[in-house]
């Protein structure tokens, strides 16, 4: 309410993040050679980081046996991954097949 | 059918590779499958080219219109089979090398290294998979990657993650019959799956899927390829 004083940053330098992870985000950057050309790409990739933390928490409890945890694609939101890392399309699976006749069944008793 | 089974063994898988920031899993998954079965035919193991179906494959499916091949922006590995029929060959690797990015296609028929004869496509039964694993080679396969974001090592085993949202492609090399799934109490079979982001993600660029509940739609999409003489 001071008139004085005003808002001079954007809300991404707000980000609120757990305490720790912009250390754990320095190690990632150092570790895997990233470089954020500006400031703003920094805490964005930053916010982005804090998420994917979280995500792979979940992962962690919904997949027990695996270990999940910060990887290479750790700054990347999950449409950003699919979109530079994956890349099959729809279709090309058995009901759409026309090409080719499916595999005959194999005899796999014991 | 053998407990486990694992084609790197036997020598026929090669290194693996790394796609970078480009759609194609697709291609990887296509070469990987014909240099299997190219082994297994000739005995000889040759690292074939994706950046040619990266470039020149821009085939569409049989059904689905608008599924094409397109370089970086995806593909799908039955088109990539049928365009190879159609072009005449693969290249190899060394011959026509991996940019990570779409350009302009320079096949070169007389430089064919590996012909395909025939494809087909898998039956969802998961025992199925095996034994055409067994019998034809490494199996191109496409899943749902969601997990595979965050994944660092073990047998990923998810207690959902959707059968639907198959978004990846790549290859089926082996199964094992003992990794161990707390939630599922005990000792449970996985499958071997190689993945094109390099050596340093996962299991030393492998992944380790549960085996036998159809685990992120791994048995929608699998496809065996026969290879010809060139």
């Amino acid at each position: 309410d001071d008139l004085k004083i005003h808002q001079v940053t954007d809300h991404g330098g707000n980000l609120k993040l757990p305490l720790g992870t912009e250390q754990q985000f320095k190690s990632f950057i150092q570790k895997y050679g990233k470089e954020y050309s500006t400031r703003e790409e920094y805490v964005h990739r930053l916010g982005v980081f804090g998420k994917n933390l979280v995500r792979a928490a979940e992962h962690q409890v919904l997949d027990p046996t695996a270990v999940h945890g910060v990887t290479s694609f750790s700054d990347l939101t999950e449409e950003e991954f699919e979109g530079m890392f994956t890349g099959l399309k729809s279709g090309g699976g058995v009901a759409s097949n026309e090409v080719s006749e499916t595999a005959p069944y194999l005899d796999v008793k014991e | 059918l053998p407990e486990s089974f694992d084609w790197r063994e036997k020598g026929a898988v090669t290194y693996v590779k790394m796609q970078g920031t480009c759609g194609s899993c697709w291609a990887f998954s296509t070469t990987g499958a014909i240099e299997g079965a190219n082994f297994i035919r000739t005995g000889k193991l040759l690292s074939l080219s994706e950046q040619q179906l990266v470039d020149c494959d821009n085939m569409c499916d049989v059904k689905e219109k608008d599924s094409c091949d397109s370089g970086c922006e995806g593909g799908l590995m039955t088109n990539a089979y049928n365009y190879l029929m159609r072009a005449g060959g693969l290249e190899e690797e060394k011959a026509y090398p991996y940019t990570s990015k779409k350009g302009e296609c320079k096949f070169k028929e007389d430089k064919v290294a590996v012909k395909v004869a025939n494809f087909t496509t898998i039956p969802l039964d998961e025992n199925q998979i095996a034994a055409n694993l067994v019998h034809n080679g490494p199996l191109a396969v496409g899943l749902n990657a969601v997990f595979m974001q965050t994944y660092i090592g073990g047998v990923s085993c998810p207690l959902i993650c959707s059968k639907r949202a198959v978004n990846h492609g790549v290859l089926l090399v082996g199964y094992g019959s003992k990794g161990f799934s707390i939630l599922r109490l005990g000792y449970r079979p996985y499958w071997i799956i190689k993945n094109s982001w390099g050596e340093k993600w996962g299991e030393n660029g492998y992944y380790h899927l549960c085996r036998g509940h159809g685990m992120c739609g791994m048995n929608t999409m699998v496809s065996a390829v026969a290879t010809a003489t060139s």
